[in-house]
């Protein structure tokens, strides 16, 4: 499918890179393998300016308002999220898990951090997913390279400033291709959080 | 190249501009 190429309109304030929303919804009947996964996953759409990004954002539903098994993705224009993406394959990323009621406020903090490129890592930044679950809720950002820990721990650290998170809060990496391996031994499952 | 940066603050300002909504 072509799609038109998204650019800031006159006026606007142009964003680093364009980025794209997907949503995704866990079908319970199925497992999650790649096929699956990849037709589960929606782009919603693409934005070049911060203008943009909020006419968009102001009409999507918060993610805590979200029910079942779901996900909000906002990746760099041309990267899919999904593990098996040539930007993510060597990739990692890092897992904070939400008690309910936080994830609206946390996904909207590091989505800021992430436009305005507070991350100072050059290229790495891949995108960023917000999980709904039933206990807890799971926030993550992905970067493209899990051996570099220059960079995975400025965005550790960049994580704990723009989301004010207390010191005592976890914080988990996780190298994709671990979750490949971890998942596919039970289920044959390889994909996004899942 | 020059990158492009935007506090937290500025974006939030951005939001209420007529373009944005």
């Amino acid at each position: 499918i072509r799609r038109k190429t998204v650019t800031p309109g006159a006026g606007e304030h142009p964003l680093q890179y364009n980025y794209t929303f997907w949503y995704s919804r866990r079908t319970p009947s199925r497992p999650a393998n790649t096929q699956s996964y990849e037709q589960n996953i929606r782009q919603m759409g693409t934005v070049a300016s911060v203008e943009q990004f909020w006419k968009f954002y102001s009409h999507l539903v918060r993610p805590g308002d979200l029910t079942g098994h779901s996900d909000f993705h906002l990746f760099k224009e041309g990267i899919k999220p999904m593990w098996e993406d040539e930007a993510n394959k060597n990739g990692g990323k890092w897992i904070i898990r939400l008690r309910k009621g936080l994830a609206s406020r946390f996904w909207e903090n590091i989505i800021l951090a992430m436009l305005g490129e507070q991350f100072m890592v050059g290229e790495e930044i891949c995108g960023v997913v917000v999980s709904i679950r039933f206990q807890e809720d799971i926030l993550s950002i992905w970067n493209k390279t899990a051996n570099d820990q220059v960079t995975t721990s400025r965005i550790r650290d960049t994580l704990r400033r723009v989301l004010n998170l207390p010191p005592n809060t976890i914080m988990e990496y996780k190298t994709h291709n671990d979750s490949l391996k971890y998942m596919s031994q039970f289920t044959g499952d390889n994909s996004s959080f899942r | 190249g020059t990158r492009i940066i935007y506090d937290r603050k500025f974006l939030l300002d951005c939001r209420n501009s007529p373009i944005a909504r």
